[in-house]
Parts: structure tokens; sequence; C-alpha cells
């Protein structure tokens, strides 16, 4: 087992992924990184 | 986004659907709260309205702008997107926000590093003219929760957003809360006047003490003090940093009558929805046997003086230091929160104090867990500090840990650990989410941008051994000892080691006089297990085996009538699903074109039966003089 001080389960490993680093990742590529634009183009 | 057809109602209707997480779902919940604590927003569960939000596992964490009235309209919150300012954020865009950085007036404030961008990706920092988006005339916010981080869409290692005002180069992309200009916009847009569960702020600033009233039943009153010799030096608000300000409310115990009363009482409150919490700061710089005592005044028919009900007896009051404090009530009429300070029978050189009162309709935090000296922590080598234990309202002791970095992170985990309950309580522990909070000390609770993260024990997880992450302590854990010796065992801990960065953690209000203070709470959320909301009537067990053969398209919903399935198809505001399985789309569109394709038969027909009539009437009419006029021609001849 790890030293007790560490003796954790890390959920997001050590990285502060922000919402689109988490899309980017995901390989979305989204309007502006996290907006989903409706086919007919409503929302511009 | 400009354009009204954009807004929601107040209250939005919404599904969690189920392939949400677990966690997810009850921080969703959790951001709901804060919407409803500082905005004039409210949720509901769906039940039919033409348009709701279907909140979803999908991929990644996005949202449409606006009010697309789509009727069911898809908002992603999934893996890792299960943070509350990650659900505010995705919220914010569905009520109609763009992200900050792309207002047209951007430039003044922030400059793009356009070569530092992912390829590809440049299109991400376009800026919309106030044809498209309107600024709503407040300033450029470098604290919204809607704003890029400086490393958005970054190539390399360097930012991609560089603020001309350097002091918030690493402000930008703060997920933690709604910002103050976040919520004028919102509040602005919506045209909202009031919140849902917020009730009353009170820092003692204004002479007026928020309306609050000295009571006549006591022997002494409640001053308004900014500094009392015995101590406090000065007020929490301000901790003394505003000359002229910083007021606080003092009951004097030194006078040495024992037994002395002092009576506090708050303006009449109006409940909405039932449940409160009570938050304020407490001083003692009399003797430990002073005491405070929080009452309601409910005033419920009958009664016109009202109902006094004692809510909380507050003694051993620790000496020397503000103290943060939690009352929870359950009013339901018109009421007052009653402070009443009682002096002990032992010599007093202060008294008792009381500032920055905050009472809304939520939830109070199960547990505060109070570090002080906590600059200390900072700047020294990597540490780890453990909370006291804590029980969950079910039983479950469990503990956090603080793992501070020493340069940059701050780590936060929930440990289960041996308690006095292990032997009744189900094991691996299931679905109870832990909400841990680093409180944000402003005055005002509507102005705080509190840190908080949550995470929740799945049963089903198992470590790498094979062992369940969630099982008895004393099977799974590590032997700890508390400060007094006791030994117990300390589950492994499960939460992040990014909870805050030392930047962030010394920003705002985040310690206070060398305080910090953590939230906790400890919920049971396993029946959030399946919350798909469906229109009434709910299907039952026999529901299913009936429509267990039946498969109802485009979203329509079995349900038995008469013990024969039947499918209740969705509606939208101009569109249906109609036919027995919900098979047939129909709109308004449908019905004009039925009406004005049978309206041009009928009068198609008219036309052809009219023009036959005229054709043949004309045609007898025609044959008739023909006629006459032959027969005046014989008799003529006959005439001669």
């Amino acid at each position: 087992l790890p030293a007790p001080e560490k003796f954790v389960k890390d959920i997001d490993g050590g990285l502060d992924q922000d919402i689109f680093d988490i899309n980017e990742d995901l390989g979305l590529d989204l309007f502006e990184g996290d907006i989903r634009l409706e086919a007919h183009g409503r929302n511009s | 986004i400009i354009g009204d057809h954009y807004r929601w109602p107040h209250t939005i209707p919404y599904v969690l659907e189920d392939s949400l997480e677990m966690n997810a779902k009850g921080v969703i919940l959790n951001a709901f709260e804060r919407y409803r604590l500082k905005t004039c927003i409210d949720f509901k569960p769906w039940s039919g309205e033409a348009n709701y939000i279907s909140v979803f596992k999908g991929s990644g964490c996005w949202s449409s702008v606006g009010n697309i009235h789509a009727g069911k309209q898809e908002l992603s919150i999934g893996t890792n997107c299960d943070r509350i300012a990650t659900v505010q954020h995705e919220f914010l865009h569905a009520l109609g926000f763009w992200h900050e950085q792309s207002r047209a007036d951007r430039d003044d404030y922030v400059t793009i590093v356009w070569e530092r961008i992912l390829a590809d990706r440049e299109h991400n920092f376009n800026i919309y003219n106030d044809s498209v988006s309107d600024s709503l005339n407040v300033p450029y916010d470098y604290n919204s929760v809607m704003h890029y981080s400086k490393t958005a869409f970054q190539n390399g290692t360097e930012s991609t957003i560089i603020t001309r005002i350097s002091d918030f180069e690493d402000v930008i992309g703060q997920r933690m809360d709604f910002s103050d200009y976040d919520l004028l916009k919102l509040n602005q847009l919506y045209n909202c006047t009031s919140s849902l569960s917020f009730m009353d702020s009170c820092d003692f600033e204004l002479e007026n003490i928020c309306g609050m009233i000295q009571s006549s039943r006591d022997t002494a009153d409640w001053q308004r003090v900014s500094q009392v010799l015995g101590g406090p030096e000065n007020d929490h608000s301000n901790m003394g940093q505003c000359k002229d300000s910083g007021f606080f409310m003092h009951f004097n115990t030194s006078t040495g009558n024992e037994g002395a009363k002092a009576v506090l009482e708050s303006r009449v409150l109006y409940p909405k929805r039932g449940f409160q919490c009570l938050e304020f700061y407490l001083y003692n710089s009399g003797s430990g046997n002073d005491q405070l005592n929080i009452y309601t005044r409910e005033y419920t028919a009958g009664h016109q003086d009202g109902v006094l009900t004692l809510q909380r007896e507050i003694k051993e009051i620790p000496t020397g230091s503000w103290q943060l404090y939690y009352v929870t009530f359950k009013v339901t009429e018109k009421f007052r929160v009653v402070f009443e300070g009682l002096g002990g029978p032992d010599a007093s050189s202060g008294g008792l104090s009381i500032d920055d009162i905050n009472l809304s309709e939520t939830r109070c935090p199960h547990h505060v867990w109070h570090i002080q000296n906590f600059t200390q922590l900072l700047g020294g080598q990597n540490i780890n500090v453990y909370s006291p234990p804590f029980y969950s309202p079910e039983g479950y002791a469990f503990q956090i840990s603080m793992y501070i970095e020493a340069l940059t992170n701050v780590g936060i985990y929930f440990h289960l650990i041996s308690g006095a309950n292990d032997d009744q309580l189900q094991w691996p522990c299931p679905w109870r989410q832990a909400t841990m909070t680093l409180l944000d000390q402003n005055p005002d609770i509507r102005q705080r941008m509190s840190n908080q993260r949550s995470i929740t024990t799945d049963p089903t997880m198992t470590n790498d051994n094979g062992s369940y992450f969630w099982d008895r302590p004393s099977k799974v854990g590590v032997v700890a000892s508390f400060p007094n010796g006791t030994q117990y065992s300390r589950g492994r801990g499960y939460g992040t080691s990014v909870f805050i960065t030392h930047k962030r953690l010394k920003s705002r209000e985040f310690i206070k006089g060398d305080d910090l203070y953590v939230l906790l709470t400890v919920e049971d959320i396993s029946h959030l297990n399946s919350t798909a909301a469906v229109p009434d009537p709910v299907p039952t067990s026999t529901v299913q085996n009936a429509c267990s053969e039946v498969e109802c398209q485009n979203g329509g919903i079995c349900t038995v009538q008469d013990g024969r399935p039947e499918c209740k198809c969705p509606a939208g505001e101009d569109w249906w699903y109609m036919g027995k399985r919900c098979e047939t789309r129909g709109s308004t569109r449908d019905t004009i074109v039925i009406a004005v394709s049978s309206t041009v038969t009928v009068f198609a027909v008219m036309l052809i039966i009219t023009l036959v009539s005229v054709y043949c009437t004309r045609r007898r009419y025609r044959k008739k003089a023909s006629a006459n006029a032959a027969a005046m021609n014989l008799e003529n001849q006959h005439a001669f």
C-alpha cells in the first residue's frame, strides 16, 4: 500500500482540466468549445 | 444572445436522464440550489411542458445557447463534467449566455495570442458584434464563470489569452461560482427582483441593523459597536480593515448582574420552502458560561405574539475568536429569528458579539471543519492535514484530509473511518455523496464564490487488489491515530489533488482572520438512481408487463388504459406525434396545408357546379327560345 498520507485516489489525476480541455481531448470541435449550434443555425 | 424568444420561463422544466452518473445528478441539483439562492431562476421536474432541458451523459460538457424551442433541449454533463461550476456554466449557456471573451469589446481588455492557439481552433476566439450579443451594459468581467482560462486551446504551454491588467491573468477561467457581474447580467436579463431561497443578510454596517428590534422582554440591550475593550477588537465583516466602519452587535455581560438577558429579534420574515439555514459569526469575550439561545417566533393563527420555539442552545462558546455557527429551522409561517444572550454566573470581562448573519431557505452543512492559523500551513513543506472525525446522518464515520503541496495546489479527499455504528451499517457504503465546500467568507451569502467538490461512494468500485473501495475501513483501511492517541482505521481517500491553487486560496475571503472553513455534507443520494421524469400517469410494474411488448416511437410513453397498452405521444408547441405507436408526426403547419387545400377543393367544385348549371340553363333557355320562334312563324303563316 502507498504511504498512508497518500492513501488516496485522485479523480483528476493531478490535472485541473477545464470544460474545453475535456471536450478537446474527446475530439469534439464544438462552437467555442462547448456550444452546440442547431443544424438550422438558430443560434447564430 | 439577443432575442426574447431565446428566453426560458423563470422556472425551467428539466429531466435528469438515467444516463447521468450518480455524482453528476447530485452536483446538478446542488447547482440548481445556487441558482435559487442568487437568481430568480428555478428548476422543476418536467411534467409535459412544451420545452424542457434534458440533462444527460453525453460526450463532454456542452449546451445550446438560449431556449431553442426544440421541445427536448439536450445539455450534456459527461465524464469529468460533474463539477458544480461546470454545470452552472452550461446552464448559463442554455439561459442565453455566450462566453465572456467573445464580447464585442473584448480586445479592450485582453489580448489573444493567435499563434499559440491550436490549429483550426482559432474560430473559438471570434468576437461577435453587438447586433448578435448584448453585454447588457455590464463591464467586462474577468471573474466570470463564462470566461476562458489563459490556457484555453493552447498549442503548447504558453497563454493564449493575456489580460491587459496583469492582476487578472490568473483570475480568468475561474470555475468556482457565479461572479457578481454574472448575477447582475442574468438577473437583468430575466428581470429578477427576488430569489427563491435567499431571505436575509446582515453585517450591521447600517444603523437600521437590518430592521432588527430590541425586545422588551429582557434586562439589557444588544449594542451596535465597532469594538469592545474585552474583545473583539474589530468586527468580522471587514476585520477592522475599514476606518469608521465595521460594526457588530454586542451584549455586555461584564456588568456583573447574574442572569442578565438581552434579546434581539429579526424583522418579520416570510418563508416559501419550509426549511431554513441560519448562519452567523459569534465571538465570546465573556465567561465560559455565557450562553446564546436561538429561537424562532412563528406567527400562526390565533397567536398574535407568535409562538416562541427554542431552536438551539449554544454553550461553552470558545473565547477569543470569531466562530462560525449554523442553525437549521423548519418554519412554514411568517416568523422572526430571536437571539437571546444569557450572562453566566462567572465574572466576565466582555460579553457576546454577533456579526454577518445570513438566513436562506437552503440546507445547512452537516459539519464545519474550522482550521485556525491556516497561513502557517502554506508555503512550507508538503503537508497533510486531517479533519476531526464526523458522522453522516446515517452514522457513517468519516474524515477529510487536505493535502497542501508546497507550491501550487491544495488537494482534498474524503475518507470513511471506523466508527461506533459500523456493525449496523451497510457495506460497501452505498451512494453517499460527500460535498466539501471551501467557504468564501464574504459577509453576504449572495456574493460568495465558494469552491466546492462532491464525490459519491459507488459501492461497486474496487481497488487494484480487488477489494471494495468503500468497504468497511477496518477491513480495507490503514491504522491511524487521533491526536489524543486513540487508534482508528482510515479508508482510502477519494478526491482531487487540484481542489484549488494557492493563488486562488489566498484570494477573496477564503482565509479570514487566519481562519479557514470547510463545510461538509454527506447525503444519501440512492433515490436519484432512476430519476427520468415521465408525465402522468406514472408507469407501474403492471404497466411494465403490458407494455413490455409494445414499443412506442419518437419518445412516446407506454401506459395502460383499461388493461391495454397505449402510447402517449410527446407534443410540442406547434408539433405533435400521433398514431398507435406515435409513428406519425403532425404539426400546425400540416393543419394549415389541409385547411387551405380543402378550401381550394371546395371552391373548385363549387365553381364547376356553377359553370355546369349556367351552361345547362343557357342551353335550355336557348332551346326554348328557338322553339317559340318557330311557333310564331307558323302562326303568322296562317294569319295571312
